[in-house]
Order: structure tokens, then C-alpha cells, then sequence
């Protein structure tokens, strides 16, 4: 996963 | 996003306009585990601690905030308005459900992505809300009868994450290095925890009788 990218899903 | 996602999200969201409307139209909780309802309010905000910080897009940051604010007025209306607390069965609502949270913030501790505050905590909403439905379904066993809103309530809420084991298999088919473990292992664990429930549901709709759980 790209650094910083957090949960995109709910 | 994806059609399975989505399909995830709305079902979801729509779970709870049928127990909003069950609990608005009938002055009554009757049949529903407040200790469950507590739990998800504690899975929303435990997981959307990014709400102000991460902006993912509208309907992300719209979505969290609905989630949050109406698992928050669940709570409060079955504790505190005159009308739905007197049907709420006390009695029956025994599980001892803060052994889940217990439970679920000390494997989040053990396993997350990073060891930080926001991932541990989203560790900790994932696990919890794969056993939060646990209460609910031990008060329907003892309750025995199901009201239709109730069980269309328990299905929906079971459907949405079986539609979000299908987003996870189409992401992982479709993005190169997604993987999403925790979430996925433990959809399926909750998914597997409505199996019976699906099981009786259908029974009941195909024989068009009422939904009965065997005591």
C-alpha cells in the first residue's frame, strides 16, 4: 500500500 | 470503488433505515440487543477516527458521519427516549458483551498493520464488529419470534459484508499488491456468524412462515 494511504472502505 | 463495494455500502446503510424505521414507527425495540447497537457505535467510532483528518472523498467522509450519528441516536433513543426504553427486553439482552471489546482491543494489539494509535484502533473496529452481532443473535434465540423489520434488519446487516468479501476478491483479482487480511479474515468469520440465521431466514421466507430460531 502507498505510504500515508489509509482505509479507503468504510 | 467498485459495484460490490457499493452494493456493500448501501445494503449497509440501508440495515439501518430498517431498524431506524422499526424503532421510529413502533415506539419499540423490542427483539433488539442494545448491547450489539452499543458495540457498532464503538466499531464507528473506533474506525473513523480519520474522519477529520484523511479526506478520501465525499462520500466517504458523508458515509462515516451517517454511520457514527446513527448508531450514536440508536444507542441514546434505547437508553433515554420514554417510549423505546420501556420495550427494550432487558432480560433477554445478557450477553456479557464487553468481554468482546476486551477481547478485540487485545488482539488488535497483536495483530494490525502498523503499531499506531489509528491502525490499532481500526484493528480493534474490525475484529469488533465481526462479533458484534453476537448479543443479537443470543436475543433472538431466547426471544424466539423475529418481528419482520427486525429480521429484515439482521439480513441486511449480514448481506453487506458478504457483498464487501466480494469487493476484497475483486480488488485483490484487479489492484497488483492488495491485500487486506484482517479486514478479509475477519468479514469472513462475521459473515459465517449469520450462517444460521441466513439459514432460518430463507427457510421462513421460502415457506412464507414466520421466522422462528430454534430456542
Amino acid at each position: 500500500k502507498p505510504p500515508g494511504k489509509h482505509h479507503d472502505e468504510l | 470503488m467498485n459495484i460490490f463495494r457499493l452494493a456493500g455500502d448501501m445494503t449497509h446503510l440501508l440495515s439501518i433505515l430498517v431498524l431506524l424505521l422499526k424503532i421510529y414507527a413502533t415506539k419499540s425495540c423490542s427483539g433488539i440487543s442494545r448491547k450489539t447497537q452499543e458495540l457498532y457505535a464503538i466499531v464507528f467510532v473506533a474506525r473513523y477516527l480519520d474522519l477529520f483528518t484523511d479526506f478520501i472523498s465525499v462520500y466517504n467522509t458523508f458515509m462515516k458521519v451517517v454511520f457514527i450519528a446513527s448508531s450514536l441516536a440508536i444507542v441514546w433513543c434505547m437508553r433515554f427516549h420514554p417510549m423505546v426504553r420501556r420495550s427494550y427486553d432487558r432480560e433477554l439482552d445478557t450477553f456479557r458483551h464487553y468481554f468482546l471489546v476486551g477481547a478485540s482491543f487485545a488482539l488488535a494489539l497483536i495483530l494490525h498493520e502498523k503499531f499506531t494509535v489509528q491502525e490499532i484502533f481500526w484493528a480493534f473496529s474490525i475484529y469488533l464488529e465481526a462479533v458484534a452481532i453476537l448479543p443479537q443473535l443470543v436475543l433472538l434465540q431466547r426471544s424466539g419470534n423475529v418481528d419482520n423489520l427486525t429480521g429484515q434488519y439482521i439480513f441486511f446487516l449480514g448481506a453487506y459484508r458478504a457483498f464487501y468479501i466480494l469487493n476484497w476478491i475483486y480488488r485483490y483479482l484487479t489492484e497488483p499488491h492488495f491485500t487486506r487480511w484482517i479486514a478479509c479474515v475477519s468479514g469472513v468469520v462475521q459473515t459465517a456468524l449469520y450462517a444460521d440465521f441466513f439459514y432460518y431466514y430463507f427457510i421462513s421466507w421460502k415457506n412464507n412462515s414466520k421466522l422462528k430460531l430454534p430456542a
